[in-house]
């Protein structure tokens, strides 16, 4: 199987705001 | 033929062919009649001047006269410089020079490698070498050292026809032996830049105590002959006129310079040496596989392969990196699709931004370092058994 490659929209940044990356 | 490459394309050695550096040459006298004209010399009148240029004229020129004359000579000093600036190094043979009045009594012959700036005896002609030249008369064994020397040989003979030659051939001051693909002294010894030769001393015709009996001494000569080679060290078979008008060698072998005398840019893989008989000794390009224009020589690195290669390539393009630009940059790997020399054999790692726990991959095979519970080259996608969660820290968890 395989899975689908990871979805950038589902991820919760909250807490993580300056790992984000630049789009 | 190529005389710098065999048959098969390999360098070899080769070296311009012998001519007369003088021929053409500017000469510069110290000293020229015709000014203020005489009855026998008129500087002004082409049917009646001497100039210096006919010491270097090609033969059979002109209708005028064939021969330089120097202004008549009274008193002291009595010597005439005669100089000629050959325009680049040359490595000489012989020098010869032919007087239309009976030759000087002593004469010497001197050469500048700088272009003029210092000078250097070759070779002293006289009938009386300890007092002209301080030096003593020619040793029937040669050279009294190991290396090449000025000698005094005896002044040029007077000939029936009232003139006389100078004959000198430039290995006649080096001891027998000396190999010029071999020995360093005498390939210094037999370059030159320039030509001087002075004439110190004339057969004067009468005695110098007795004023009234000395007649005025003239020198005169022609066919001044600088026999040599265009120094190329070995690296070309001519030498050509740039378009300022300045002679250079016609380099091969990856050399440059008006001698050859260094490695082109881009072909330090290993030092310049001069070409011999047996080995071309040829400048080498360095190996950056297409992707660096630029490279510098590491001695150390030269001396640990073994005398082998020592060029460093520079600015590795194409995200290549190293030595010889042979691997990828960090934050690329070798595509092992194409050849290393492609513009495109390195590839961005492409790491995900949020699966990756790097920006690295590995540079062999491209894959970038995972989380826990992620997959893929780029680690792109969850593995088996993990699905995706809302943390970017931990993106993928075990399936509940």
């Amino acid at each position: 199987e395989v899975m689908p490659t990871l979805d950038m929209t589902l991820f919760d940044w909250t807490d993580y705001e300056d790992l984000k990356p630049e789009v | 033929a190529d005389p710098c490459h065999d048959e098969g394309g390999a360098p070899r050695g080769c070296v311009p062919g012998l001519v007369n550096a003088a021929l053409g040459r500017e000469v510069l006298a110290s000293s020229t009649c015709g000014r203020p004209a005489t009855r026998a010399c008129d500087a002004s009148d082409p049917r009646r001047a001497h100039p210096a240029a006919l010491l270097t004229a090609a033969a059979g020129g002109t209708a005028g006269p064939v021969c330089w004359r120097s202004e008549a000579l009274v008193r002291a000093p009595l010597n005439v410089t005669l100089t000629v600036p050959l325009g680049k190094a040359f490595e000489l043979v012989f020098i010869s020079l032919r007087f239309c009045s009976p030759p000087p009594a002593s004469v010497a012959l001197l050469k500048s490698q700088d272009h003029g700036r210092s000078w250097a005896p070759l070779g002293f002609f006289s009938s009386r070498c300890g007092m002209d030249y301080g030096r003593p008369p020619l040793p029937a064994t040669g050279p009294a050292g190991p290396g090449p020397e000025a000698l005094c040989f005896p002044a040029p003979q007077a000939e029936p026809d009232g003139g006389g030659l100078l004959a000198f051939s430039v290995q006649d001051g080096s001891p027998p032996g000396l190999d010029l693909d071999s020995s360093p002294v005498l390939q210094d010894w037999v370059t030159a830049t320039d030509i001087r030769v002075v004439l110190t001393r004339p057969a004067l015709l009468g005695d110098p105590r007795d004023s009234e009996a000395v007649v005025p001494y003239v020198y005169s000569a022609t066919e001044l002959q600088v026999g040599g080679r265009c120094k190329c060290n070995g690296h070309a078979s001519q030498c050509l006129l740039e378009a300022q008008g300045r002679l250079v060698c016609d380099c091969q072998h990856g050399t440059e310079g008006p001698d050859c005398g260094r490695c082109k840019p881009f072909y330090c893989d290993r030092p310049w040496q001069r070409a011999t008989t047996r080995d071309a000794h040829a400048c080498i390009a360095c190996s950056c596989n297409g992707h660096a224009r630029r490279c510098r020589f590491n001695m150390e690195l030269y001396r640990l392969s073994g005398r082998r290669s020592g060029g460093v390539c520079l600015n590795c393009r194409h995200d290549t990196a190293g030595r010889h630009c042979h691997y990828c940059r960090e934050g690329f790997y070798r595509d092992p699709g194409r050849a290393l020399s492609d513009r495109r054999a390195c590839r961005a790692c492409d790491c995900h931004p949020v699966g990756a726990a790097g920006k690295t991959c590995n540079q062999t095979t491209g894959q970038c370092p995972c989380k826990d519970g992620v997959t893929g080259l780029t680690c792109n996608r969850c593995a088996p058994g993990f699905q995706q969660s809302r943390s970017p820290v931990a993106p993928c968890v075990k399936t509940p």
